[in-house]
């Protein structure tokens, strides 16, 4: 008996109760995309890397599109794989202008790297074929109003202070 | 932050995705790229893992974990929580993690929610198990 399997993962934090249904279907539609490849006899590599790519293409989770903004509105996406057998390992870091980090680190897997990062990444993704996005097609309304919302915050508190009815 | 960990019937393998935390500094790199912290995978376990990049870093977590389960294929659930408990208490991190070994699986996470799925499929009789949660319990 050989039992091929996947587990998924959608992010810890503190999941606002709206999202929860979309979280929940998300993340079953991954840990389904990932076994597929394993019926298929895909290797377990292949397997993560499809079930992750689902993720990253679902604005729900905080990777791809619908990633978190940098204090500037930009995004910078950060991926890793890892291959038990041989422990090859595939990474990038503070990539920017393309989709699924996932794809472009388990390209890295094959090099001879292990981690590439900035726009050394995206230079690697782009020789890769990957198509070079623009950061719009990953920004979505909820993250840019939690950014604001961060970026705001000071100016609220301070509001709060000089309008004198409230305490430390 | 996104994570997967499979097995093929050979061999494990981890895969971990974000974009970070909102606000950040550009340049910010926490977990999820670096091998032994985002994720981590050998020839008995694989993990991967998600919250305080810089807290669960400084835990090596994945690598924790992986190594936590050791010869015992039983101990993935284990050494989920032992590790992320280490983090918590040592470094006053939060956040969860993922886990498979050859006989067992392992999820565990000390924040409020964390959405995970875990499917098997029996390649001889066809049988399919599908575990899915986000609550703590």
């Amino acid at each position: 008996m050989v039992k091929i399997k996947i587990i998924c993962h959608g992010g810890a934090w503190s999941i606002p109760d709206e999202a929860k249904e979309k979280s929940l279907e998300g993340i079953r539609n991954a840990a389904r995309a990932g076994i597929e490849v394993l019926k298929n006899s895909g290797k377990s590599e292949d397997a993560v890397v499809a079930a992750v790519s689902a993720m990253e293409n679902d604005p729900i989770f905080n990777a791809g599109h619908g990633a978190s903004l940098t204090r500037d509105g930009t995004v910078e996406l950060d991926s890793m794989v890892m291959r038990g057998r041989d422990y090859s390992i595939g990474a990038v870091a503070a990539l920017r202008n393309v989709k699924n980090a996932c794809q472009v680190a388990r390209e890295v897997l094959d090099s001879e790297h292990t981690l590439i990062v900035g726009p050394g990444a995206s230079e690697f993704a782009k020789e890769k074929g990957f198509e070079i996005v623009d950061d719009s097609e990953l920004v979505t309304p909820y993250e840019k109003a939690a950014l604001e919302k961060i970026r705001n915050y000071g100016t609220g508190v301070e509001s709060i202070f000089k309008a004198g009815d409230a305490h430390d | 932050t996104v994570g997967a960990v499979a097995f093929d019937g050979d061999g494990f393998a981890c895969c971990t995705s974000t974009g970070g935390v909102t606000f950040k500094r550009p340049g910010r790199v926490g977990d999820s790229p670096l091998a032994g912290s985002g994720g981590y995978a050998d020839g008995g376990a694989a993990c991967s893992t998600t919250g305080h990049g810089e807290g669960i870093t400084k835990a090596l977590l994945a690598h924790r974990v992986v190594w936590g389960c050791g010869a015992d294929q039983t101990r993935a659930s284990k050494a989920v929580d032992d590790a992320l408990d280490f983090m918590k208490t040592e470094i006053g991190s939060q956040g969860g993690a993922i886990c498979l070994t050859r006989a067992s699986y392992g999820v565990g996470f000390n924040t409020k929610r964390m959405p995970w799925c875990y499917i098997s499929f029996d390649t001889e009789t066809e049988e399919e198990e599908i575990l899915v949660g986000i609550e703590p319990e």
